[in-house]
């Protein structure tokens, strides 16, 4: 911002911060929630820095003028990653050439994007209006309706063997209750009908 | 399961196409599941009983048992310079609770090759590929975290002898967290500030041995044990380690970027940024690594989703799969779509890493700032959300989340660990800020 504010150029990853706000058209597709994200991501960063300029005009010193505006900072550096995250999951996916993989991930894309805007919907207010993130809720709603058949084969897709899983409830083939019965079985709890604390204290205490 | 099958036969892509594409390539993709296929038909690494009923000792033993039974398979299963494809082979064993190398091949063996001159390599690289000796890498203190700018262990080096003398002041200087230090590991590289005639160059890297090689007892000058038991990770020992005016060879210092020379010259690196180098990896990996942290926790859950049947929608013959109702994928698609995205961020971001690296090979660090802030603000977003999402796929499995059945929370305690380690995230977050307020 510092860069910016004396007219210097910044690199790449944050060219963000010198562009100046536009209108958005949610409808012409994901690159319009990264431009909602961007401003949030900008608006976010300028603030937290001009309230830091203007605690240290007031006589505080760089140290305590950071503390005192550590809060906002941090919520600027989110912005900002959550901004990268977004921007390469995009990327990645208009970069696919197989179809059928390349329409699920669009589905997917739609899913994130519409969370993460209503995720920060108190920041994507000052740049869209409340009938827009109405909008994009429903879209949301529809989304996860469209997710829906490939949910499964969607982690599927990351191959965790069973061994790696080690989880009863996560099993490959789905025959979750049999071996959860099986598990608890196998409890050392369940060697024996009785347990040595029964002798030593419950009995006790109940023969009293 | 018929629900599950069903579930499979609706999808509408190949998932051995999208493992390629979330691997990186086909052929890792196709090697991890040869891999997989490979251990299941070795007896000796299946588990002897679920880890949830042994208890930390057992958990140890078993972890420990079953790295000298890989030791002995791993030439067959995998190419041992691909640390993509042993990182999986160890998943796949030993799974997440930790054993006695768990940080061996990540954090020993690459700063002493990133960080160590060409004699260096030849005296100890060769070695720790070969297991003949275990190492981990200390930098974190008990008092002060991993902040650099605070530790207190000291390393002098003394002209007469062309020693340095490590030591650590006070209790608040004890290496404390490192994994496998506690009692694995014979050799640490160890992070210090770096004395010369009284004036201080801040933190440097050096490889100690703290144990000795034959009877594997500290070695005089050294305290180092285990620190306790911990939310997650019990079959890793995570150590504390204290020096007491300790001595190592002056040539025991990381020296390919700075050095210091017999007669106590100091010659620094060419860019004071080369020491973000190993948190930059780090960090880097961090993403992919907490996508698929994620990736469990979703996989458990949304099987489970589509196997549980709770409730009536339209028809009331039948109960219907809690996958389908619209709470069950509000809480469980948007982490579907976060591990993703976490995966391809990652990927990018790796790239970008080794952009930086070959540009270091010409003495150019200019994206390494960049990278440095990004990867800060990476590693505390994507722990947070992984953290949050992994909750959320434990409470989308009902009450069996909450049993150590589902596994769910073993998941949760290993990678939330991250919100702390490798910088915690608040300090990280920071870090960017300050990168963004420049900017």
């Amino acid at each position: 911002v510092e860069l910016v504010q004396s007219g210097k150029s910044v690199g790449p990853m944050v060219a963000y911060l010198a562009e100046p706000d536009t209108k958005v058209d949610l409808t012409t597709g994901p690159e319009a929630y990264v431009k909602v994200f961007q401003h949030a991501a900008r608006r976010q960063a300028w603030k937290a820095t001009d309230k830091f300029h203007e605690l240290m005009k007031s006589g505080q010193s760089r140290d305590i003028a950071w503390n005192n505006c550590a809060v906002e900072l941090i919520r600027a550096s989110r912005l900002h990653t959550r901004l990268y995250i977004m921007e390469t999951f995009i990327r990645r996916v208009s970069s696919i050439s197989d179809i059928s993989i390349k329409k699920v991930l669009i589905d997917l894309v739609n899913v994130h994007v519409n969370y993460e805007v209503l995720d920060i919907g108190t920041y994507a207010l000052e740049h869209v209006s409340s009938t827009q993130l109405d909008s994009i809720r429903s879209q949301l709603y529809s989304s996860l309706d469209t997710l829906r058949p490939n949910a499964v084969s969607l982690i599927d897709s990351f191959q965790i063997s069973d061994m790696q899983l080690r989880s009863v409830l996560g099993r490959r083939d789905g025959h979750v209750y049999p071996n959860l019965f099986e598990w608890a079985k196998a409890s050392p709890l369940n060697q024996t009908h009785v347990l040595p604390s029964v002798n030593q204290y419950l009995k006790p205490m109940m023969d009293k | 399961n018929p629900d599950l099958t069903e579930e499979r036969m609706k999808g509408t892509f190949d998932t051995d196409k999208m493992a390629a594409l979330i691997y990186g390539s086909e052929k890792f993709a196709r090697r991890r599941r040869e891999i997989s296929d490979c251990v299941s038909r070795i007896p000796q690494l299946a588990d002897i009983k679920p880890y949830p009923f042994l208890t930390r000792d057992e958990k140890l033993m078993e972890g420990t048992r079953k790295i000298s039974v890989l030791n002995h398979y791993l030439p067959a299963i995998i190419d041992k310079d691909n640390a993509a494809e042993s990182l999986h082979l160890h998943q796949e064993v030993i799974g997440f609770e930790g054993h006695p190398l768990a940080l061996h091949d990540s954090l020993f063996i690459p700063p002493l090759l990133t960080q160590g001159t060409d004699e260096q390599h030849e005296k100890w690289l060769g070695r720790a590929k070969r297991r003949e000796i275990i190492g981990c890498y200390a930098q974190t203190e008990m008092g002060h975290g991993s902040n650099l700018r605070a530790l207190e262990t000291t390393a002098t080096y003394d002209i007469s002898t062309q020693e340095f003398i490590l030591h650590t002041p006070t209790i608040t200087a004890l290496k404390w967290w490192p994994g496998n230090l506690g009692k694995s590991s014979n050799w640490a590289v160890v992070v210090a500030d770096l004395v010369i005639k009284d004036t201080h160059y801040g933190a440097h890297m050096f490889m100690v041995q703290i144990r000795d090689e034959k009877t594997h007892e500290p070695l005089t000058g050294i305290t180092v044990g285990d620190i306790g038991p911990k939310m997650a990770f019990n079959a890793a020992d995570n150590g504390f380690l204290g020096f007491d005016h300790y001595r190592i060879p002056r040539d025991h210092l990381l020296m390919k970027y700075s050095r210091v020379e017999p007669d106590g010259t100091y010659i620094k690196p060419m860019h004071a940024k080369i020491n973000y180098h190993g948190m930059v990896r780090v960090r880097s990996n961090m993403t992919t690594e907490q996508g698929l942290f994620l990736a469990h926790a979703l996989t458990i859950a949304v099987r489970y989703s589509a196997v549980r049947r709770q409730g009536y929608l339209d028809d009331k013959s039948h109960e219907v799969k809690v996958l389908d109702y619209q709470t069950q994928q509000h809480r469980l698609f948007p982490s579907i779509a976060r591990a993703y995205a976490f995966q391809f961020a990652g990927a990018e971001t790796w790239k970008l890493y080794e952009q930086v690296l070959n540009g270091m090979k010409s003495g150019n660090v200019e994206l390494m700032a960049d990278l440095h802030a990004l990867t800060s603000g990476l590693k505390s977003v994507v722990t947070h959300q992984t953290g949050e999402g992994i909750e959320q796929a434990r409470m989308a499995c009902g009450g069996h989340g909450y049993s150590m059945a589902s596994y769910i929370f073993e998941i949760f305690g290993l990678a939330i660990g991250g919100c702390t380690y490798e910088g915690e995230n608040m300090v990280m977050l920071l870090q960017l800020a300050r990168y963004l307020v420049k900017s």
